[in-house]
């Protein structure tokens, strides 16, 4: 059974990881994978696009992949 | 090959298409 809870995403998980580095859509999603949050991936692809678009994070090309980043 | 986490990230960059 999957573990639920473990993990949760919410906007001050995402802040906190955006704060400390940059990171791709990619990176973000391996953060919240839906086998620790109990999530769907529908669920985490919308409630992280919706805090994305709160948080409004700086966009950052770094290798050629576009990365979000977050000030203290 | 697209993993899970291919489609994912694709689904939520396209949801923030107009954002980024």
């Amino acid at each position: 059974t999957p573990s639920s809870g473990e993990v949760q995403l919410t906007e001050e998980a995402v802040r906190r990881y955006l704060t400390r580095k940059p990171m791709t859509t990619k990176d973000l999603l391996k953060k919240f994978q839906t086998k620790r949050t109990g999530l769907s991936s529908d669920a985490t692809v919308n409630v992280l696009a919706q805090i994305l678009k709160r948080l409004n994070p700086e966009r950052k090309v770094i290798g050629d992949k576009m990365h979000f980043s977050l000030k203290e | 090959s697209s993993s899970e986490a291919d489609e994912m990230a694709a689904a939520l960059e396209a949801e923030l298409n107009d954002f980024m």
